[in-house]
C-alpha cells in the first residue's frame, strides 16, 4: 500500500490547489522556516480523520481553512485528497487505487468521500485501522514526541508506550 | 491491559537494543520498567552507553545523544507494528554529521519496505532522498511547491 | 513586586518589538498581559506577524519561526540588564538559512559591547566567529580541544 | 569586563587540564555530538556559583568529577578557573585581572579562591552580583528557555518574565 498522491486546496496556507506525487522509498520536503512544509503533514493527517483541532495547531477545526492574506481574501473550503494505490488487498475495499477526500466549509459542515463517493468519517477510519498497521495507516514522528519520551515527566514517557500497545 | 503492555513493550525492548547498535555503532541501550510496582504505573528508565562511554540513565547524556536515542525509541515503536507509510517532520535537528549519517542510513534501509517523507533543513538528509519536493512562498502567506528532483545522488540543493 | 514585574515588562516589551523588526526584516510582534486580571497571574500572550502574514498567537506559527520570536524575546530580556558575558548553546538549530543570517547579524551587532561564546552545528554561524574553538573525544569520554582558528572570514569550516 | 580564560580539569568529560583563551567579539565552540560543548557552558556556571546540581545535569555535586571511562580512572577532585579583565573596575575589588576558582573532592569538600586567596562561596556569588549585570555576571541562552517561553503551560513563561524583574 502506498501513498501515490496528495492533492491539497484551500487548507491553511495552500490555498490554491496544490499537487505531490510520491513514489516507493524516500521523499523530501525542503523549504525556508514557516513556507507549510508541517502544513503539508497536518492535511495528511486531517485526510485520515484526525478530529483534534490541536493537534493540527488550530482552536478549532475551522481555522484549518485558508484565512487569508493581505492580499488574498479568506476561502469558504478546505479540501485534501489522498490517493493509495492497494495492490497487496491491505486496505479493506475491492479497487486496485482507493482515493480518500475530506472537505470542510466555513459553516463547519464537513463531507468524506471514498473514490469520489459520500461516506461518514467512521468508514474512512474503518478503511485505515483495517489496514492492520494500528489505528493510523501512516506513522508520524516529530519533534514533541522525542520531547515526550525524554521528558523528565514520567507520565509522559509512559503514555508513549501505552499509545504503542 | 496488563499483558498487552508488557507483551508491546517486550517487543519494543527487542526492536530499540537491535536498532540502538545500529544508530551508535556499538555501544548499548535498554529500557527498563521499574521493579516492584504494577507496570502500568511504573517510571520507564531509558539507559545507553554510547562506544566507549560509561553506562547513563538518558537525561545525563548530550542533546545530540539523547534525540537519537530517542529517535531509536520511536522506530522501535514504529517496528512493533509497522505502517506502510512514515513521516519525518525536521527530527534530525540536533544531531552533528555524523549521527545523520547514521540516521539516514537507518531510514535507508527501512524504506526498502516503508515508504518516507522526510521534511528537514539538513543537506545530507536530502541526499538519501529519491525525490525531493521544495516548498516556497514567494507570495506572503502563500505556499506552493516549486520543483521535483529525482535521483538520490547527491544532487539535491536546497532549492530556495 | 508587582510595580517591578510591570515595568520590567515594559522595558522588555520596547526591546521586543525593536529587535523583532530586525530579525523578521519587517512585520511586527508584541507581548501583552492579560487584562483584568492581577498582573503576578495574568497570562503573558506573545503575538507575531511576520511579513505579509497575519497576526497570529505564538502557537500557530512555524517550528522556525516560533524559535526565532523566542530567541528575540530571549535578547529582549537580556537587553533590560546586559551582562558583559552571553552564552548561547545550539538555540540555531530550527533555522532556515535566510533566518540563521538574521539571527548572525543580531549576534555580530551585539557582540560589540558584548563578548559571545556560541556553540553550534551550523556552518553558518561559525561564519560570523572572531574565533573558533574545536572540541573533540577522539580517546572516547574524554574532551580535548583540538583547534583554535582567528579571522571570521568565513574560512572557520567544523574541525572534526 | 571580559572573560578572558577558562581553565577546565577533572570536571566531567574534562579529565585532562584544558585552558581555553577568550577574546573580544564571537567565540565559536564546535563539535560532534557529545563532545563536550554544554560541559564548558556548565563549568562556567559552576563556576560562578551554581548550587543547583540538576541545572547542570547531574544528581548530586559529585556527579561533575570525572567518574571515569573503561580506560581511565575517575579522579578525586574537579576545578575549574575563570579569569576576568577588570579594566572598568565593574568587579568590586581592586584588581585589573581577577581570578575565580572552584574545587570539588569526592568527599564533597569544596574549596573557592579569588585571585588565589581562599574564600567562601558568598564572596564569590558578591563579587558577581557587584558587577551590576543582576545575579549573573553572565547569560546563557539554550534550547530549555525557548521551549519554556513557547510552552503552553502559562506558568512556565510566566516564570521567565519573573526571573528578568
Ligand atoms: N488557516 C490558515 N490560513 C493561512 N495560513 C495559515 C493558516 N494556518 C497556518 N497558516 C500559515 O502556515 C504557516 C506555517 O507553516 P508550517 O508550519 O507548515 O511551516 P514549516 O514549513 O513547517 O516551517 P518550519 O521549517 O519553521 O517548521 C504559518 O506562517 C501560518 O501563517
Ligand atoms: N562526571 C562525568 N565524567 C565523565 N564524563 C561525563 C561526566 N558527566 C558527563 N560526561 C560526559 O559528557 C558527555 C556530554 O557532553 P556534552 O553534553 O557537553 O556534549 P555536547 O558537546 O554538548 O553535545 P551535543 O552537541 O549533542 O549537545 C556525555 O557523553 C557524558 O558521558
Ligand atoms: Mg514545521
Ligand atoms: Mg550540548
Amino acid at each position: 500500500m502506498e501513498l501515490k498522491r496528495l492533492v491539497i486546496s484551500g487548507f491553511k496556507s495552500f490555498v490554491d490547489r496544490t499537487e505531490l506525487s510520491l513514489g516507493t522509498g524516500v521523499t523530501a520536503l525542503v523549504g525556508p522556516n514557516g513556507c507549510g512544509k508541517t502544513n503539508v503533514a497536518e492535511a495528511i493527517r486531517w485526510a485520515l480523520g484526525e478530529q483534534n483541532a490541536r493537534i493540527l495547531r488550530g482552536e478549532r477545526m475551522e481555522d484549518l481553512i485558508f484565512n487569508g492574506t493581505r492580499e488574498r481574501p479568506p476561502v469558504g473550503m478546505a479540501e485534501v485528497t489522498l490517493t493509495f494505490t492497494n495492490e497487496q488487498g491491505l486496505l479493506p475495499i475491492d479497487f486496485e487505487e482507493v482515493e480518500i477526500s475530506r472537505r470542510l466549509y466555513r459553516s463547519g459542515e464537513s463531507e468524506y468521500l471514498i473514490n469520489r463517493s459520500p461516506c461518514r468519517l467512521r468508514d474512512v477510519t474503518d478503511l485505515i485501522v483495517g489496514t492492520g498497521a494500528g489505528p493510523h495507516a501512516y506513522a508520524i514522528f516529530e519533534q514533541r514526541m522525542v520531547e515526550a519520551l525524554l521528558s523528565s515527566d514520567p507520565a509522559q514517557r509512559r503514555a508513549m508506550f501505552e499509545q504503542a500497545a | 491491559a496488563r499483558t498487552q503492555f508488557l507483551e508491546t513493550f517486550d517487543a519494543v525492548q527487542q526492536n530499540f537494543r537491535s536498532i540502538f547498535e545500529r544508530l551508535f555503532e556499538g555501544g548499548y541501550a535498554d529500557i527498563r520498567i521499574e521493579e516492584g510496582v504494577d507496570p502500568l504505573e511504573a517510571h520507564i528508565e531509558i539507559v545507553a552507553r554510547p562506544r566507549g562511554k560509561r553506562l547513563s540513565r538518558i537525561e545525563l547524556l548530550s542533546g545530540g545523544e539523547r534525540a537519537l536515542v530517542a529517535i531509536g525509541l520511536l522506530f522501535a515503536f514504529y517496528l512493533v507494528k509497522p505502517s506502510p507509510f512514515c513521516l519525518l517532520d525536521e527530527i534530525d535537528a540536533p544531531l552533528d554529521d555524523m549521527n545523520i549519517g547514521r540516521f539516514t542510513a537507518l531510514v535507508k534501509e527501512l524504506s526498502e519496505r516503508t515508504q518516507f517523507a522526510i521534511i528537514t533543513h539538513n543537506k545530507r538528509t536530502m541526499e538519501i532522498a529519491d525525490c525531493l519536493y521544495g516548498i516556497t512562498m514567494q507570495e506572503p502567506g502563500v505556499s506552493k511547491v516549486v520543483s521535483v528532483r529525482f535521483g538520490g545522488d547527491g544532487n539535491g540543493g536546497e532549492p530556495e
